[in-house]
């Protein structure tokens, strides 16, 4: 309950809806109001009855933004409606924000008013939010379905406390059937596709090849990209995690950070403007910030301007500086422009004619500190793009303080 | 993985909003003490996560942040409206 434990002091409690959200039919709020009134009474000794006029106990509306008390609503999402303890004046009043999308449905769509309203009028009776995952008077908003929808235990003993147990006999029960398992979460983002993955053609659970040690001197990698100034380096199933803020050298698999993506990337490179990584395989490539994967992925190549001929790319790195990123395939590569999004013209260009000293195909390829690294097999090249020039040639898991 | 930077800044900003309307949290705005701020942030963030039962570190995780973006009820969870 609140401070001091507000109630009112009758059993005959009036409300008034001043006005109606456009997202509802009238019939249909006025609907949804009544059943969350009778929600309270069916357990308490309190009886609703609606005015159309002058001042009513509890005064519902709707309304936007700031609305004449201190606590403006938020716009879409966030703060859902509000509602005062009991009291004169604004106690007992309930406010929805007109900025949400309110229904009588539970969808994903918008919110179901009468499992909002239930809530509210909770407050305007005098319950502050229960910790109780599943009560009504639980703070956050949960979609469950609202068919006989029943009162948690935790608020009708919350509720009782108050006012005490309904009078007739013949009153609905107050033990709470178990709170309703939410039909229907809100995904915090939408499921991302599960990918097709290749099913072993023989039952035999197929053992994944051992992860190379990390100093062996024939390692070679898949593909390597930055991510929020850290390197991940890529083999089958495999991550190496490289942190500026740790000494030691993180072993991972690519499920463990993102579980619906596939083994075996080709390609991969971190655009840090806009927080965004890349991956490539085969004639697809995914795009994800951070752990989650973006919707609408995987996409065909093709979509970056690669001609059909192009089925799938060996590496790829993006320049900070220029805003370019750069494609290798074979003996030659691209550039695309990461501003405008497409490829550069004149391309695509033979690796050789740019990039002298380098051995092509590229397994891999990564810019760190003003450099770029080339991988081929157990070997990298060190180069300076603006001069053009091969720096030196190291071992591929040089990068592993061996 | 790191917090993006900028992403970072706006989850800051949104915990503070959150704290303050929902567990009273009183930012001092010209504090000259910022570790005294952050150390009392900390403290209404471990109020916020034992109320919904989360891991009660003080530390702004990904679990505690995505509970403040969930859609809710603008009353306080630890007082009413004054």
């Amino acid at each position: 309950t609140f401070p001091y434990s507000p109630t009112w002091k009758k059993e005959d409690v009036t409300y008034r809806i001043l006005n109606y959200t456009p997202d509802m039919l009238q019939a249909d709020v006025d609907e949804a109001i009544a059943r969350a009134f009778q929600l309270w009474s069916s357990v308490t000794p309190l009886r609703f009855t609606r005015v159309y006029g002058g001042q009513a106990d509890i005064m519902i509306s709707f309304a936007a933004g700031f609305h004449g008390d201190f606590y403006s609503f938020d716009g879409p999402g966030g703060t859902l409606a509000h509602a005062y303890a009991p009291g004169s004046g604004i106690g007992g009043d309930a406010h929805f924000d007109e900025d949400e999308n309110w229904t009588k449905f539970t969808t994903n769509s918008g919110y179901n008013l009468f499992l909002v309203a239930a809530h509210e009028l909770g407050h305007s009776l005098g319950l502050s939010h229960s910790n109780v995952f599943g009560a009504l008077m639980y703070p956050i908003y949960m979609p469950v379905d609202t068919r006989n929808y029943q009162l948690h235990q935790d608020d009708i003993d919350g509720i009782q406390a108050l006012y005490g147990p309904p009078k007739e006999p013949d009153a609905l029960p107050t033990k709470a059937f178990p709170p309703q398992e939410p039909t229907e979460m809100i995904p915090a983002e939408a499921p991302t596709p599960t990918l097709p993955r290749e099913e072993p053609t023989e039952i035999t659970p197929s053992k994944p090849p051992q992860r190379p040690d990390d100093c062996d001197p024939h390692l070679t990698f898949d593909a390597i990209t930055t991510l929020r100034g850290e390197t991940l380096f890529f083999k089958g199933s495999y991550v190496w995690r490289k942190s500026p803020y740790f000494s030691e050298i993180e072993h991972d698999t690519i499920s463990s950070f993102w579980p619906s993506l596939i083994d075996g990337f080709d390609a991969a490179y971190e655009v840090d403007k806009r927080d965004r990584v890349l991956f490539f395989k085969d004639d697809q490539y995914w795009a994800v910030s951070g752990y989650r994967i973006e919707s609408g992925f995987p996409r065909p190549i093709q979509n970056l301007g690669f001609p059909s001929s192009v089925r799938r790319i060996d590496a790829a790195v993006h320049d900070q500086s220029t805003k370019r990123t750069y494609f290798f395939v074979g003996n030659k590569y691209w550039s695309y422009n990461e501003n405008t999004q497409s490829m550069e013209r004149g391309y695509p260009r033979k690796i050789a004619s740019d990039f002298q000293g380098i051995v092509h195909p590229i397994d891999a390829a990564l810019q760190k500190n003003g450099y770029f690294y080339f991988f081929h097999g157990s070997n990298q090249y060190e180069v300076d793009m603006k001069r053009k020039k091969l720096i030196r040639t190291m071992k591929s898991n040089s990068w592993f303080n061996c | 993985f790191p917090v993006a930077p900028e992403k970072e800044q706006k989850d800051m900003q949104l915990a503070k909003k959150y704290l303050e309307n929902f567990y009273d949290f009183k930012e001092e705005k010209h504090s000259l003490f910022k570790a005294k701020d952050l150390s009392r942030m900390a403290d209404k963030i471990r109020e916020m996560q034992s109320f919904f039962g989360l891991e009660m570190t003080g530390e702004l995780n990904q679990k505690t942040l995505d509970m403040m973006k969930q859609p809710r009820c603008g009353i306080p969870d630890v007082r009413s409206y004054s």
